[in-house]
């Protein structure tokens, strides 16, 4: 079933997790 | 499938380890280049493509958010021994954008472009309200701090007299009326400290010894100053010359990139 990136298709899996930005080692300012 | 002809370029992600590498590079990179301040250590990484490169090897253009260590650039503390600069110490962040060209399974930072920002008076005073903030480095009372301090370390030393390089940060502290945190860096000369009578005679060691000093200074309320110093010279450093990257003529890999030829500088020094 072929769904635009980014919006999770009707009853499939879960949200789809952005490739960025990436995780925050420290904190944000 | 996405609308439109496929983009040139492919987006790991941003938490990929191929994705980290080069952005752990492009840190390395700048902080062998600095010439004043501190060392920044990755904090967030924003964004990553990856561009083919004719007729071999990839470039990723690769945009991060460091914050500011509390290691001098001339201590050779290892990184990952350098504590982060927390928000209650007013916290600095930087934003870089990089291109890193990665070929034969080496990585090489072609060009990179950063700039750092203090944080905001409001955010240092939302986590810690008497917290003191960061002072303009050229401030008179910044200026006279580390002159009284660097005098009082000389006076007290019986090795070189050192010589001030930078001040690298300084801090009114809000309760105490007139006390000034200061940090600075020095290198030490070939006169011994307590011998100077015209420091102008005194030279900077042929193979150079730098030096970071901690002080802070009070201006007593019924005159008279009281200062606080303590001073650590670093291990000389042997100049080791960077082997600079293989730098392609910026346009013809700008068009091997698809990209606008934009003349990326020779990778200078970062102020």
């Amino acid at each position: 079933k072929g769904v635009l990136p980014g919006i999770p298709a009707a009853g499939g899996p879960g949200p789809v997790i952005r490739p960025c930005p990436g995780r925050i080692r420290y904190f944000k300012i | 499938v996405p609308h439109g002809p496929m983009p040139g370029y492919r987006e790991p992600a941003c938490d990929d380890p191929e994705t980290e590498q080069a952005a752990l590079v492009a840190v390395d990179y700048i902080n062998k280049r600095l010439l004043r301040g501190y060392k920044h250590t990755l904090n967030q990484i924003d964004s990553i493509r990856v561009w083919p490169r004719q007729p071999t090897g990839e470039v990723y253009e690769v945009e991060i958010d460091t914050l500011e260590t509390t290691c001098h650039v001339r201590d050779p503390t290892p990184l990952a021994n350098c504590s982060v600069r927390q928000m209650k110490e007013h916290a600095v962040e930087g934003d870089c954008d990089f291109h890193v060209l990665k070929q034969d399974g080496q990585l090489s930072v072609l060009s990179a472009k950063c700039d750092s920002s203090p944080d905001s008076a409001e955010d240092v005073h939302r986590v810690c309200p008497n917290c003191p903030l960061l002072a303009p480095l050229n401030d008179s009372r910044v200026v006279h701090a580390v002159e009284v301090a660097l005098a009082a370390s000389n006076a007290q030393s019986n090795g070189s007299y050192l010589q001030l390089v930078e001040i690298s940060r300084a801090q009114f502290a809000p309760l105490q009326a007139a006390a000034v945190y200061v940090e600075f860096a020095v290198a030490a000369t070939d006169c011994v400290a307590k011998d100077v009578t015209d420091p102008a005679t005194c030279n900077l060691l042929a193979e150079k010894q730098y030096g970071f000093c901690r002080g802070t200074f009070i201006e007593k309320v019924g005159g008279g100053e009281d200062v606080t110093v303590t001073c650590t010279l670093f291990p000389t450093q042997p100049v080791i010359l960077q082997p600079q990257p293989e730098a392609p003529t910026p346009v013809a890999e700008a068009d091997a990139l698809g990209l606008e030829p934009v003349v990326q500088p020779e990778p200078e020094p970062l102020e």
